[in-house]
């Protein structure tokens, strides 16, 4: 008969210990095997702090070997599993808020000074006794860059094809219609009539969800702020590019419902409190072309206005724009070749670049500020559902 | 007296492409 010894419970010193033969299980487990959804209600990228405190068992105890081995075993698990789930934007984004975490562990347990400044004291015990990872750190940054640029690429696969429809096409100003372009007409508004188009508010309804996902997960603010910063250019080029190559969008109508769009894009901003990320920026261009469509276009006067105004965009795609405009009945006039003249005259002076479309793959560096957590290692509780119970705390 | 700190090993990483490079060729070795 198995008889229960009743054994004082030690401190928890926020560390794990386990053996090595093991290893394979704990990342099975806790990277590859992972469900997301299995931690809802549990801490924020508990993964990144569980392996943090398994890393600092093995670096109390002093075994070089076991730390290579976890964090070598850790980076190919995590690249296996963004390869297999590489259109997943919630597991993709998971182990961006992960494999950043970690780095933000590594660096604020790290024992530089510069990384402790806002630790507790308790926290400043759990800190790295032997082992310098500063090469592996530059290694989970490089890796968190290949995660991001896989989140976008996700996000912007999901995005593009909304955006021409729903900035360009689609008509939520009611009476719009009625001064569409003669001859532009659209067949039919109707959305249920089987064809590819979106109004404005399935690209917000997309971006809340984004949106949602990355915020649950526990990203930092500064790398949602990027995101969101990328996802709003990506709109800006590719509506932009469309209005560049399209006559029958370049119309005083199309203009006043894209100024419409864009408020509500930024309205969107300002509710999720994405203001500051630069993503507003990012579309002016688009906002001057809204603007440019809207603007009277005749006299010397008209040419200053756009002159002034339209400092986002470059002297060709301006020109276009005029060239493209149509007039909506026959009372607004084209615009006159004298009137494009003008204009190219009084732009001549500026280094504009040579093309006319935007690069809309283009993709703003992202930085991953550091950002220490308050979390204490010994608070935190691994749930019974991770399968982890080979792991001894310490 | 002031406690010094234990000066810490730096552990020698490879670059992610190397690492890469490892698995990849740990994968085709094993049948």
């Amino acid at each position: 008969r198995q008889v229960t010894v009743q054994r004082k419970e030690k401190d928890f010193q926020g560390m794990l210990e386990y053996h090595k033969e093991d290893e394979a299980l704990l990342i099975r487990n806790l990277v590859t095997e992972l469900k997301p959804q299995m931690l809802s209600g549990t801490v924020p990228c508990l993964p990144a702090y569980i392996l943090y405190m398994c890393i600092r068992h093995a670096d109390y105890t002093n075994d070089d070997v076991k730390v290579h081995s976890l964090l070598t075993s850790t980076i190919n698990g995590i690249k296996k599993v963004l390869k297999k789930h590489n259109d997943d934007f919630e597991m993709t984004s998971f182990w961006l808020s992960n494999t950043c975490r970690l780095l933000h562990c590594l660096k604020q347990y790290s024992g530089d000074e510069g990384f402790m400044t806002q630790n507790t004291a308790k926290q400043n015990e759990h800190c790295l006794k032997n082992f310098d990872l500063t090469e592996y750190r530059q290694v989970l940054s490089d890796l968190s860059i290949q995660i991001y640029q896989q989140l976008i690429k996700i996000a912007e696969g999901v995005l593009q094809p909304m955006i021409v429809s729903a900035m360009l096409e689609n008509e939520s100003i009611q009476g719009l219609s009625g001064v569409k372009p003669t001859g532009y007409r659209k067949r039919s508004s109707s959305m249920a009539d089987g064809d590819n188009s979106y109004c404005l508010e399935a690209i917000i309804r997309q971006m809340n969800s984004f949106h949602t996902v990355l915020c649950d997960q526990g990203l930092d603010p500064e790398i949602i702020m990027q995101v969101f910063k990328q996802l709003f250019y990506m709109i800006n080029a590719v509506t932009l590019n469309n209005l560049l190559l399209r006559k029958d969008v370049c119309s005083w109508s199309t203009g006043m419902q894209l100024r419409y769009n864009i408020s509500q894009l930024e309205e969107w901003l300002r509710g999720r409190n994405l203001h500051q990320s630069g993503a507003v920026q990012t579309m002016e261009p688009l906002i001057q072309a809204a603007q440019l469509l809207q603007l009277k276009k005749k006299t010397q006067e008209d040419a200053e206005a756009i002159c002034s105004l339209c400092t986002s965009l470059s002297t060709q795609q301006i020109v276009k724009i005029l060239n493209l405009y149509t007039p909506l009945n026959e009372f607004e006039e084209r615009v006159t070749v004298a009137f494009i003249r003008t204009i190219q005259a009084q732009l001549q002076e500026r280094n504009d670049p040579q093309q006319l479309l935007l690069d809309s793959k283009h993709m703003f560096p992202v930085l991953f500020p550091f950002n220490p957590s308050s979390l204490t290692m010994d608070s935190i509780h691994i749930p019974a559902c991770l399968n982890l119970e080979f792991l001894n705390e310490v | 007296s002031s406690q010094r700190p234990r000066p810490r090993v730096l552990l020698k990483a490879p670059t992610l492409a190397e690492m890469e490079e490892m698995n990849t060729s740990e994968e085709e070795e094993s049948p």
